[in-house]
C-alpha cells in the first residue's frame, strides 16, 4: 500500500487545495523553517486515522482547521484525502477521505462510500501502516529513544514490534 | 501476547545488532532487557561501543552518536516490520556529512522494497532523492507546495544562492 | 535579590521583543510572568507571533521557529548580561538556510565586542567564521585538532567531496 | 577576557597533548560525530570551575579523565590550561589550570601559583563569564529552553539575568 496522492484543504497552514502526487523512488520535502513540510505529515497521519490530537502538535482536534492568518478568516472545514496504490495485489486503488468540521462533526470515506472511523483503522491493521509500526517518524522521534527511559523504552519497543 | 513479544523482541536484537554495525561500520551494541528474570515488566535499555572506543554509558556517547543510535533502532523496527512506506521528519539534524551518507546508503538499500519520504534542511540528504517537494509560505501565512525533480531544484538553488539548499 | 531580578526581568522583556522582531523579520513575542500578582513566586512564559500568523501557543509551532524563538531568547541574555566570550555548541541544528543566515549576521553585529566560539555541521555557519578548528579522531578513539583559516578550510574540503562541509 | 589559548592532556577524549591557539573573530569548531568537539567545550567549562560533573556529561567527575580506548590504556590524570587575555586592564594574561588525579587529589593554579577551587570561582563572579550569564550554550541548550515548564523557564531566566 504505497503513497499515490495527496490532496489538503483546509489542514494547519494549508488553507488553499494543495494536490501532491508521491513518486515510489526516494523523494525529500524542503522548505523553511513553519512553512508547512510537517503538517503535511499531520495531514497523511490525521487521513490514516489518529485519534490522539497531541500526536498532530495540537491541543484540541478542532485545532487542525486553518485558523486564519493576517488576510485570511479561519476556515469552517478541514479536508484530506489520500490516494494508495495496491499494485500487488489486484485491487485497484484506495482513496480514503477525512472531513472535519468546525461544529465538530466527523466524514470519513473509503472510495467515496461514507464509513465510520473504525473502517479506516480496521483497513491498515496488520499492514504495517500507521499506528502499528513505524511507518511515520516524527520530528522529535529521535529525542523521544535517546531520552527514554528503560520502562519508556519497553513501550517504544512494544508499540515497534 | 507477552510470548509474542518476547518472540518478536529476540529477533530484534539480532537485527539491532546487526544494523549498528553497519550503520556505525564496526563497534557493537545491543539492546537487552532491564531485568531478565521479569520479562513480564522489564525494562528495556541499550548498551554501546562504538568503534575504537571503550563500552560507555549511553551519556557519555555524543549529539550525533546518540542519534545514529536511535536511527539504528528505528531501521531494526523497519527490518522487522516492514512498511510500505516511511515517512521520516528531519532524522538528519545532530548528524554530520559522512553520517547522513552513511544513513542514505541505508536508505537506498531499502528503497526498493519501501517507498521513502524524507523532510530535511540537509543538502547530503536531498541529494539522494529523485523527487522533491519544495514547501514554501508566503507572507500570507498559506502553505504551497511545488514539485521538482532533482535536478530542476538544484539548478533553481544554484542560480538563488550558489549551491545552497 | 527579588528586587533586583524583577528590574533586570524588566530589561529583559524588553531587549526580547526588539530581539526577536529582528530575527524573524516582523512578528510579535513577549515574556511575562505567569501569575504577575505573585512575581516572586511566579513562573515565566513566551507568547509569540511569527509574521503573518495568528498569535499561537508555543506548541503550534515548528521546530525551527521554536529554536529562533530560543534564539532570541539566548541572544537577549547576552545582551543583558555582555560576556567577553560566548561559546555556543551546535544552536544551528534545526533551522533552514535562511534563518542561519540571520541567526549569523546577529553575531556578526555582536562579534565586535564578544569572541564567538561555534560548534557546527552546517555550511552555512562556517562560512562566517574566520578561523576553523578540525577535530577529527583516528580509529583509535583519541581526539586531535588541526587550525586552519577559512579558505585554508574550504579548500581542503572542495577537493574532498565537491564542497561539502 | 577573552580566550587567548588551550591547553589539554587527559581530559575525555583528548588523551595526547592537544593546544588551541583562539582568534578574536569569530571562529568555528567542525569535525566528525563523537570526534571530541563538545568535549573542548567541557574542558573550557572544568577549568574555569565546573563542579557538577552532570553539566560535564559525566557520572562522576573522575570520569573525565581518558579511560582508555583500542589501542591505548586509562591516563592516571586530566590537566587543562586556559590563557585569558585582559588587554582592556592593563593587567596581564591570566593562566587558569586544574588538575585531577584518579585517586580524586585535584590541583587548582593562577598563573602557575597554587589556589583554591574557590579561587578560581570568584574570579569570575560579576565578568559574566562562565555560571553567572550565558557564556557558554551547551548542546541542548535550545530544547530545554524549548521544553520548559514556566518554572523551568523562570530557573533559566534567573539563572541567566
Ligand atoms: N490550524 C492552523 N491554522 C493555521 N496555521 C497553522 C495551524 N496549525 C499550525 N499552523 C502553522 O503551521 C506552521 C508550522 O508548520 P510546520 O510545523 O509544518 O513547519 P515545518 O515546515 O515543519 O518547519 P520546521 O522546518 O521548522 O520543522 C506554524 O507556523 C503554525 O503557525
Ligand atoms: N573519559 C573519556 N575517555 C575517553 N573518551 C571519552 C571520555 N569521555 C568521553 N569520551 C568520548 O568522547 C566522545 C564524545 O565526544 P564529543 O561529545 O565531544 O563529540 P562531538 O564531536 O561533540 O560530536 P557531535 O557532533 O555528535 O556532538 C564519545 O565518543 C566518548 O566515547
Ligand atoms: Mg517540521
Ligand atoms: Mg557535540
Amino acid at each position: 500500500m504505497y503513497l499515490k496522492e495527496l490532496e489538503i484543504k483546509g489542514f494547519k497552514s494549508f488553507a488553499d487545495y494543495t494536490k501532491l502526487t508521491f513518486s515510489t523512488e526516494i523523494s525529500a520535502i524542503v522548505g523553511p523553517n513553519g512553512s508547512g513540510k510537517s503538517n503535511i505529515i499531520d495531514a497523511i497521519r490525521w487521513v490514516l486515522g489518529e485519534q490522539s490530537s497531541k500526536s498532530l502538535r495540537s491541543r484540541r482536534m478542532n485545532d487542525v482547521i486553518f485558523s486564519g492568518a493576517d488576510n485570511r478568516s479561519a476556515m469552517g472545514f478541514s479536508e484530506v484525502n489520500l490516494l494508495l496504490g495496491r499494485d500487488k495485489s489486484d485491487k485497484g486503488d484506495l482513496l480514503i477521505t477525512r472531513r472535519l468540521f468546525k461544529d465538530g462533526e466527523s466524514e470519513y470515506k473509503i472510495n467515496q462510500k461514507k464509513v465510520k472511523l473504525k473502517d479506516i483503522l480496521s483497513l491498515f491493521m496488520d499492514t504495517g501502516v500507521g499506528k502499528n509500526g513505524y511507518s511515520i517518524i516524527s520530528q522529535g522521534g529521535i529525542d523521544s529513544i535517546v531520552n527514554a527511559s528503560p520502562s519508556d523504552l519497553r513501550e517504544i519497543v512494544e508499540e515497534a514490534v | 501476547i507477552e510470548a509474542q513479544f518476547a518472540e518478536k523482541f529476540e529477533i530484534l536484537q539480532t537485527i539491532f545488532k546487526r544494523t549498528f554495525k553497519t550503520l556505525f561500520e564496526g563497534g557493537y551494541a545491543e539492546i537487552n532487557y532491564e531485568t531478565p528474570e521479569d520479562v513480564l515488566n522489564s525494562g528495556v535499555h541499550i548498551i554501546a561501543r562504538p568503534p575504537g572506543k571503550n563500552l560507555t554509558h549511553l551519556n557519555l556517547l555524543s549529539g550525533g552518536e546518540k542519534s545514529m543510535l536511535a536511527i539504528s533502532l528505528l531501521f531494526s523496527f523497519i527490518e522487522l516490520n516492514p512498511s510500505p512506506f516511511c515517512i521520516i521528519d528531519e532524522i538528519d539534524a545532530s548528524l554530520d556529512d559522512n553520517n547522513i551518507d552513511r544513513f542514505t546508503d541505508y536508505l537506498l538499500h531499502f528503497s526498493q522494497e519501501t517507498q521513502f519520504l524524507l523532510i530535511t534542511h540537509r543538502r547530503n540528504t536531498v541529494e539522494v532523492c529523485k523527487k522533491i517537494y519544495g514547501v514554501s509560505m508566503a507572507q500570507n501565512g498559506i502553505s504551497q507546495v511545488i514539485s521538482l525533480d532533482l535536478e530542476e531544484y538544484m539548478k533553481s538553488r544554484g542560480e538563488e544562492d550558489g549551491i545552497a539548499i
